[in-house]
């Protein structure tokens, strides 16, 4: 299985 | 000028020592709200929330916004000096790249002072969104502890799947396979005894044991943990700090190549 990494779910504000 | 005085430095060093091990540099952001910490570990897979309240503090005074980048591990050396029982104060100004810690003894006999050298931290701010979750699970965090420990010693990921009657943690290796099932159990004396499932549809998702046991170090700031799970989406792991705020961890899951 794949790890997803956070960047895709939180964006940089 | 930034001060703030807590009753337990206990409690900063416990805060601290759960989540150095996944950030090693992170920055205060200190306002008249409180202070504040994000920070995702170097390999952008999980994130640490850490929020607490000015109110939650026995005297908070914060004169602007005020970043303070520090290195977590210097920060558990010093606050590892402090004794049991020792009050805390935390002070800064804009013109010292200093922190520093006053350690106070509860008969004020002694009285230590530590100076840690702030850095600049190139850090992002994250927007989390406020997620509806599909399930919610709150249970004993020792329990919890408990479970990822023990799966930890059987497998690498944790296949979590929450259903209207019971959260089910599952994980395979070599050696065999291993699943436990918490059912939901409300009737107890403590309310941090319960085990509370809320679930608006069931999910099953796949998290890496590692990280989900480093967040266990946060155990001994609260009896009870909140798991909130939502299909495709990181997993947060809460432990509220009482009457001052709160530590989350978030995680992205594992997926199907």
């Amino acid at each position: 299985m794949g790890q997803k990494s956070l960047d895709s779910f939180f964006k940089s504000v | 000028m930034f001060e703030a005085q807590m009753a337990q430095a206990a409690l900063l060093k416990q805060i601290i020592e759960s989540i150095r091990e996944l950030i090693t540099e992170a920055t205060f952001e200190v306002s008249g709200t409180g202070m504040m910490l994000q920070a995702m570990d170097s390999s952008h897979v999980s994130l640490v929330a850490l929020n607490l309240r000015s109110d939650g503090f026995q005297l908070f005074r914060a004169d602007r916004p005020f970043s303070m980048g520090m290195n977590l591990n210097h920060m558990a050396k010093m606050l590892k000096c402090a004794g049991k029982d020792d009050t805390l104060t935390m002070r800064a100004d804009e013109a010292n790249d200093l922190v520093t810690f006053l350690f106070e003894s509860p008969g004020n006999e002694r009285l230590a002072e530590f100076e840690l050298k702030l850095m600049d931290i190139t850090s992002e701010n994250l927007g989390i969104p406020d997620a509806e979750y599909s399930a919610t699970v709150s249970m004993p965090s020792a329990e919890f502890q408990r479970i990822v420990k023990d799966l930890g010693s059987i497998g690498d990921t944790v296949e979590i799947t929450v259903t209207k009657d019971d959260v089910r943690f599952a994980a395979s290796g070599d050696i065999g396979n291993a699943t436990i099932k918490c059912r939901q159990l409300l009737d107890t004396e403590k309310p941090e005894d319960r085990t509370l499932i809320e679930m608006v549809e069931p999910v099953n998702l796949t998290f890496a044991l590692r990280y989900l046991i480093n967040f266990s170090k946060a155990t001994s700031l609260a009896p009870s943990v909140t798991i909130k799970l939502s299909t495709e989406m990181p997993v947060v792991v809460e432990y509220k700090l009482s009457d001052i705020g709160y530590v989350r961890f978030y995680l992205a899951p594992k997926i199907e190549d």
